[in-house]
């Protein structure tokens, strides 16, 4: 474990706080896309099958939160709120992220073991599954500024595990160059969001797209 | 440790 894998998963439960917190103050989840929510529940059920048989107490209670934090938004977002959720603007077609990360989960595994390829489905579709989300943003064109923070934390959660991952091929010769590369092309696909949520956002404007 | 044999990251 290092200070930046820390700060990562710091910043990932920071943004279900976030979330969590927005919906149920606010009583609504407008904004927010279910699509990337149910991903998001896909990928955390496929990553962490092996809380069946691996136990470490820091890994497994995160990947419990994950999990059950994940469900508990869909169930907000399908119960209380639904009147609050326009499917009319979360239009992206999930299927092609889902198809795309399971032909790469079936061809570049680490083994070829039902729980390599769920694990490196899980890594494709995690690369992708904020992109509903985003093409929300862009299609309403703005974005309350708690969504923003909440998009913003997602995004830096995995951004941390770059210099992590940095550290760790530095330090012990570790690296895994599947998550390296899909964290990458994750962190990547925020970046027009960072740049906007930092030149708007944070100079206290509205988040609103050019 | 090679990779495959069990992830210890999230």
């Amino acid at each position: 474990m290092n200070i930046f894998r820390l700060a990562g998963d710091l910043f990932h439960l920071i943004s279900i706080f976030i979330l969590i917190h927005k919906m149920t103050t606010s009583k609504s989840c407008s904004g927010i896309s279910f699509k990337s929510q149910a991903l998001y529940l896909l990928v955390y059920v496929t990553r962490y099958l092996d809380l069946f048989w691996t136990f470490a107490l820091y890994n497994s209670t995160m990947k419990i939160i994950f999990i059950g934090s994940s469900a508990y938004v869909l169930h907000l977002m399908t119960g209380p709120f639904k009147p609050t959720h326009d499917p009319n603007i979360d239009t992206f077609k999930v299927r092609y992220l889902i198809g795309g990360a399971a032909i790469l989960a079936l061809l570049f595994p680490y083994k070829w073991t039902p729980a390599e390829v769920l694990w490196t489905f899980s890594i494709w579709l995690e690369s992708v599954a904020i992109l509903p989300q985003l093409f929300m943003v862009q299609r309403t064109g703005a974005a309350e500024t708690i969504t923003t923070h909440y998009i913003f934390a997602l995004g830096a959660y995995r951004a941390l595990y770059i210099p992590n991952w940095i550290y760790r091929y530095l330090t012990s010769t570790f690296w895994d160059p599947l998550s390296i590369i899909a964290g990458v092309i994750q962190t990547v696909l925020y970046s027009d969001f960072f740049y906007i949520y930092y030149t708007k956002v944070l100079q206290g404007r509205k988040f609103e797209l050019p | 440790k090679k990779d495959g044999e069990g992830h210890d990251e999230l």
